[in-house]
C-alpha cells in the first residue's frame, strides 16, 4: 500500500 | 498521571465533525484519506510528516478520533507559528492512550 523503506505507515514519507 | 488534554472539548467537537466528514472506516481514517486534508495546510510536507509520525501513536497507518484530534490540533497551532514538537508531549497524549 505504501513504499517500502522508511516508515512505510506513514504516507508522507 | 492526570493531567488534561490539551485538546479542549470544543476544538474535539471542531476535530470530531472533520473526522466523520472523512467517511471513517471501522473507526479509522487512512492515510489516504488524511493526506490531503493535511496537505489543505499548505504546511511543508517534512512537518505534516511529523505530524503524522507524532499522531500515529500505535503506528498503524491510520488515525483514529483522538488520533485525527491530534493531528488536527498540532496543525492549527502549526499555523499560529508555533512550532511541531519532536515527540508528543505528555499532556497531547489523548487520555485513552495513556
Amino acid at each position: 500500500q505504501y513504499p517500502a523503506g522508511g516508515s512505510s505507515t506513514n504516507p508522507f514519507l | 498521571i492526570d493531567i488534561p488534554w490539551v485538546v479542549k472539548p470544543e476544538e474535539k467537537m471542531k476535530f470530531d465533525s472533520i473526522f466523520e466528514s472523512l467517511g471513517p472506516v471501522g473507526g479509522m481514517l487512512t492515510g489516504d484519506k488524511v493526506k490531503p486534508v493535511l496537505l489543505n495546510s499548505k504546511l511543508p510536507v517534512d512537518i505534516l510528516g511529523r505530524v503524522w509520525e507524532l499522531s500515529d501513536l500505535d503506528r498503524d497507518g491510520m488515525l483514529d478520533k483522538d488520533e485525527f484530534s491530534v493531528a488536527m490540533y498540532l496543525v492549527y497551532r502549526a499555523l499560529e507559528g508555533e512550532p511541531v514538537p519532536m515527540s508528543l508531549p505528555p499532556p497531547l497524549v489523548p487520555p485513552s492512550k495513556r
